[in-house]
Order: structure tokens, then sequence, then C-alpha cells
């Protein structure tokens, strides 16, 4: 494993702590968006299926059951929590699931390095990955005041894509046969969602000055 | 060996 891809993992872990905390210390699930949660989970349960009948290192096997268990119990807590659904802005979360879920679906069926059960579903996982910050970003559009917490699980997110991309040239450049077309345009295409984002994340670090979208 | 169908990124 290289430093990229160990730095992006841990980019990503902390992304899902600092939400994590966020929404148990403070009871409140403001300006987070469920739809992206909810899609994250899916994306990792049908990822990480392969948890069962595929062994790579320890490393990995924690990762998934970390990412798996943290991304439900975040589903958990905004839908059922007593105190922090209450804080669950439902009007303004109107992203719809189906509108990202089928055409991912359609495709990891067409478009797959092998037409297996598993390897769609891991494709798909992909496709679905990569736009499903989507309803958060549009949240985060429409929530005139973005807390500094937020900004920073969304923030750490898009820095965790980065450092993939990074992860994947070295491995290119450093491994025989390292060749994963599907998994680089989709994760390229993830991370340039965050482009605009990180304009505006880096304005408001610079002046010093609360984040906030343009509409 | 090819490597594609490995999965070993998270």
């Amino acid at each position: 494993m290289n430093i990229f891809r160990l730095a992006g993992d841990m980019t990503h872990l902390a992304s899902v702590l600092v939400l994590l905390l966020k929404i148990h210390t403070i009871k409140s699930c403001a300006g987070v968006s469920l739809k992206t949660q909810e899609l994250y989970a899916l994306v990792f349960a049908t990822r990480y299926l392969d948890i069962f009948f595929n062994f790579v290192s320890f490393y990995n096997t924690i990762m998934k059951l970390i990412f798996l268990g943290s991304s439900f119990s975040i589903v958990w807590y905004i839908r059922r929590h007593r105190i922090v659904r209450r804080s669950y802005d439902k009007d303004q979360d109107t992203f719809r699931h189906l509108f990202l879920l089928l055409p991912c679906l359609l495709l990891a069926l067409v478009i797959n390095e092998r037409f297996t059960f598993k390897e769609v579903l891991w494709t798909f996982s992909l496709y679905l990955e990569a736009v499903a910050i989507l309803p958060q970003l549009v949240l985060l559009q429409r929530t005139r005041n973005i807390d500094n917490l937020t900004g920073q699980y969304v923030f750490l997110l898009g820095a965790y894509r980065a450092l993939y991309i990074l992860n994947w040239i070295y491995r290119y450049f450093t491994e025989e046969h390292y060749v994963h077309w599907i998994t680089w345009i989709a994760g390229t295409i993830q991370t340039l969602l965050y482009g605009d984002f990180f304009y505006y994340y880096f304005q408001s670090w610079k002046n010093n000055v609360r984040l906030e979208l343009p509409a | 060996g090819s490597a594609v169908t490995e999965h070993d990124e998270l």
C-alpha cells in the first residue's frame, strides 16, 4: 500500500468520524443530506458484499466493517434517533434517489469488466459512489448557513477522492497490469464534482469567513 | 497475471 492510498483511506475515515461525532455530540443532523447517506450505505453494502468470500487483507476487512457500520449508523441516527431526527430538514433534502440509482444500475449492467453478479454490483457501487454526493451538494447550496463540521465533512470526502487519484497514478507507474478504466473514470468524475465546493471552501478559509455557496 | 477483477482498494 502506498502513502496516497493510506492517506486517502484515513481522510475517508476522518470524514465519516467527523460526521458521526457531529451527530452524536451535538445531537443534530442539520445540513446533512439523508439521501446522500442512504446512497453511501447502499454503495458500501453492494461493494463490500465480497467481505464474506474475498479476503484481501486484515486492514481491508476492518476498514470495510467500519465503513459499513458507520454509514448505517448515520442513516439510523437521522431516521430513528429520538432527538437527532427532529433536526433533519426533509423539505430541503428533496433529491430523488431513483434519479441516480436507475442510471447507475443500467450503466453497470452494460459497462463492466465482467458480467457476473459480484462484478456488476461492484461496478454499480463505483458509479453510485461517483454521484452519491450530489444530494449533499444541492442541500449545501440551499442551506445558507453551513456549519463548520458539515463543511469539513464534505471537504474531507473530496480530499479522499483526490488522494485516490494520486494513488492510481502511483500504482499505474509502479505496478504491472494495473489498469482499471472504469474505476478511474468514475473516480475522476466523482472528484470533479467537488471542484466548485473546493473553490468556495478555500475562499472562505483564506478570507476567514463562513462558508457559503452561491445559489 | 491479470488484475482485471482484483479489487484490493476500498
